[in-house]
């Protein structure tokens, strides 16, 4: 598996290329790919042997299988199904932007707990019971899921979602949730991001 | 500088201390740290003697004086006024939350550029013209900011930001910002998040 830090630089390179390609550019060397995104090429080089693309000497990469490449790797040649758990402030933030679908993922169903909630759609996807949780992940064979309620109920949201057969979580609550080996978690907690600016700022 | 891993590490230990200290537990062990918190009690140890912070063999940390370390470390002894620029709907989700104010961070301003948008309150506080950000932020004297504005005018606000006195910088923008050697930038990319379970999924 590719380390965290590698994907996320592979997702940079991903949308410079794509932009690249918008441009109808052919080639790209990994020095011009440097200047652009602030990586030294010798990284670059490395990274992008691990997506199997390898540029000609003196003339680059070819700009179309690059990106074909990097998309590849990152699973986003396919579309995903995202299951969003929390239908509040910043839940209804993520269902409404348009960047998510843009990569491939559509929060296709959200479940929340409050009766003044659920039944109510936003654009255009209903809110579920968070009950429904097991029969509609199932049917939906959803593999992705967001994690976007108060952190006393993570936990609960965790498990269900991984006994419905969900294999990575985005978990937005500030709880630090035990999961066993085979699940993927990222954890966002903004207060963190935030000491870390204040702990940079205090001498 | 502490390095940002460590820093991650030093909030969730801050997170927990806090909870004992309000059940009133005078000491701590780094064994005890270890198991509620996953992490290694050797590594727990090495942290902690970043923040001046040392137990006593065989009795453990003074769970008072960790959180007062930890704390002042993490900059959290103090109030931080932030200023959020954007005010769409991750900037509403972002305003609205109330655990920033609980660890010292409170939005005080917020700006935006859009005519529907200024001069509206949320939650007491106002949102004034982008054009006021350098005088706002000059006499609060806000050193922290967080972008929420859409990628094309992301490296605009940062540039109007820098140059009005801010230190530091949470950025949603999917936009690599150029920044100057001084500055602390953190940036949080929700689609590459994504992408990252997606690419764990795509054997
Ligand atoms: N809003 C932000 O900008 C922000 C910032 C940092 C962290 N977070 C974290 O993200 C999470 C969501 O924050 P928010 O601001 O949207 O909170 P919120 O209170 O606005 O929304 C939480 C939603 O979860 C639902 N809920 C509660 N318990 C549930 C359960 N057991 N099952 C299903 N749904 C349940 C509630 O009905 C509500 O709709 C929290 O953990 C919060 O700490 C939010
Ligand atoms: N909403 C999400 O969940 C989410 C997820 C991932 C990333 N993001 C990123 O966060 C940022 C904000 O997203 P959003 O969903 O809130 O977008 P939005 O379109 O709802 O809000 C953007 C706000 O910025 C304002 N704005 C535009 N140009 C400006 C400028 N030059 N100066 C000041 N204000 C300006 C607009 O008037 C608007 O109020 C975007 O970069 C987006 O890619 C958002």
């Amino acid at each position: 598996k590719l380390p965290e830090i590698t994907v996320n630089r592979l997702s940079i390179y991903r949308r410079y290329v794509k932009s690249l390609l918008k441009k109808g550019k052919p080639l790209v060397t990994s020095e011009k790919l440097g200047r652009k995104m602030h990586f030294k090429p010798s990284q670059i080089r490395r990274d992008l042997s691990y997506v199997g693309q390898f540029g000609e000497r003196g003339k680059g990469y070819n700009v179309k299988k690059l990106f074909q490449g990097l998309d590849k790797t990152l699973g986003l040649d396919r579309k995903w199904q995202v299951a969003l758990v929390g239908a509040g402030n910043l839940g209804r933030a993520l269902s409404a932007y348009p960047g998510f679908r843009q990569h491939g993922f559509k929060i296709s169903v959200i479940f929340d707990n409050s009766p003044t909630k659920i039944g109510k759609t936003w654009l255009g996807v209903e809110i579920r019971d968070i009950k429904q949780m097991p029969k509609v992940i199932k049917e939906k064979k959803i593999k992705i899921a967001i994690i976007a309620v108060p952190y006393f109920s993570a936990q609960q949201a965790a498990d269900i979602l991984m006994r419905s057969g969900v294999k990575a979580i985005l978990n937005f609550a500030p709880y630090k949730l035990a999961v066993p080996e085979g699940l993927k978690l990222r954890n966002i907690d903004l207060s963190t991001e935030l000491q870390s600016l204040s702990c940079f700022l205090t001498k």
